[in-house]
């Protein structure tokens, strides 16, 4: 919302020391916890047919990498953080506003398919493809 | 690329599970695989529907498919034919969300066989011995030198249409006097089966082999799929016919097709491609 014409010089510059503070917490934040948060990245998880014991019916694969999303989506979000405008925005206004507005989520922006080769009841088989069972790039929403 | 490191390291199961927990895993994956339980092939099959062919096409489909799973199961398979994959069938993969290959499940005997399994049992009607009609359970009621075929497609994935459907046979090289014998191999539907009279056949498509020539030969049966799909009373199975050059019935493996016999990976097969036609959501969990 625009701030009322008179006020707005006074209003302009209230608002740059805010985001000079946020950057100041920011980097101040990142020290002083040692561990900076990761940023949002693919982390391996694979989901393993062997393991649940389906080697009777499952001719192939053996199981697939899932992989899955995880880390933070701060303040400033650099370049390979695939993050969309809103994203970027919304974290920003989480840094000004952290009680009102989350932070944007650390979720798959691109997933690939796989395929199932198996056996049925009746020991015909069946070649399935799946979509969306792999993730090939994660960012932040 | 992953190594096979990662996929140790990585694995989704930290820990030794309790039974309930690793029973939620299961159907939980199930449900995501569309499957309503987890299917229990029949130990040891004795017509497994084609698994080298459905690997081709897997490892044709799958880029990142295990080079282990292709030779660990090639292993089992030993010595099998290498069942071709043809550009048709690629092109046929592209397009399919679904392929199903389907065990024959006709009991596989020949007109000859019935004969001579029914010689012992009753003498045959009268009539000229190339028309015995016997009685019995529908797939012996073929005519001699007659291969019958039944494939169930009643049990195949909902929601999904028939896009393409291939009926192969696999046939061997065999040594002929005259190598240059030729063979007529024809494939009918069977339209109906009345009790007391021949059946009414439907033509389908035919081949015509030398006998020197060996490899799966490939007939079209997707109309008569998609017409099994849509009213399985409908499914009377196949009738294959082999006649010589001059228009004479013969066993079929007389030519070196292998109807039934032979080894596991060179059985005869349907094999039927399915598009999805409407998404289907999960129910929750």
């Amino acid at each position: 919302s625009a701030p009322a014409q008179k006020g707005r010089q006074s209003n302009r510059s209230k608002q740059q020391k805010a985001v000079q503070e946020a950057l100041k917490a920011a980097e101040a934040g990142s020290d002083t916890l040692g561990l900076s948060k990761e940023g949002c990245k693919k982390h391996e998880l694979y989901v393993s047919f062997k393991e649940l014991g389906w080697q009777d019916w499952i001719i192939a694969p053996e199981g697939y990498a899932a992989y899955y999303c995880e880390g933070e989506c701060a303040f400033p979000l650099n370049s390979d953080m695939n993050a969309t405008n809103h994203a970027i925005v919304q974290t920003l206004v989480h840094f000004i506003n952290p009680e009102t507005v989350p932070q944007p989520c650390c979720a798959p922006t691109q997933l690939n398919g796989i395929s199932v080769l198996y056996f049925d009841d009746s020991s015909n088989v069946i070649l399935k493809k799946y979509r969306n069972m792999v993730v090939r790039a994660c960012g932040c929403h | 690329n992953f190594s096979v490191d990662n996929e140790v390291g990585s694995s989704f199961i930290h820990r030794r599970l309790r039974s309930q927990e690793r029973r939620e895993i299961q159907r939980e994956i199930l449900s995501i695989l569309g499957l309503p339980h987890r299917p229990r092939p029949h130990a040891h099959a004795k017509h497994t529907a084609a698994p080298t062919f459905m690997l081709d096409l897997y490892n044709t489909v799958s880029t990142e498919a295990e080079p282990r799973a292709y030779s660990r199961y090639r292993a089992v398979l030993e010595g099998q034919a290498s069942a071709a994959v043809s550009p048709q069938d690629s092109r046929f993969l592209d397009d399919a969300d679904t392929v199903m290959s389907f065990v024959n499940l006709a009991s596989g005997a020949s007109g000859e066989d019935v004969r001579m399994i029914l010689s012992d049992i009753h003498k045959p009607s009268a009539g000229s011995p190339d028309d015995v009609i016997v009685d019995g359970d529908r797939d012996l009621l073929v005519q001699p030198h007659t291969q019958a075929f039944w494939f169930d497609v009643s049990r195949i994935p909902e929601g999904e249409a028939i896009t393409a459907a291939e009926f192969r046979i696999y046939k061997d090289f065999i040594q002929e006097r005259d190598g240059n014998e030729t063979f007529r191999v024809s494939v009918y539907q069977v339209l109906q089966e009345p009790p007391d009279s021949e059946a009414a056949l439907l033509l389908l498509d035919q081949r015509d082999v030398w006998a020197s020539d060996d490899g799966w030969l490939v007939f079209d049966l997707t109309a008569t799929s998609t017409l099994w799909q849509l009213s399985p009373e409908q499914n009377l199975g196949l009738h294959l016919v082999l006649e010589d050059r001059n228009g004479h019935k013969r066993n079929p493996r007389r030519a070196g097709l292998l109807t039934g016999s032979g080894p596991k990976d060179k059985q005869p097969f349907l094999v039927v491609f399915f598009k999805v036609k409407a998404v289907r959501f999960r129910g929750a969990r």
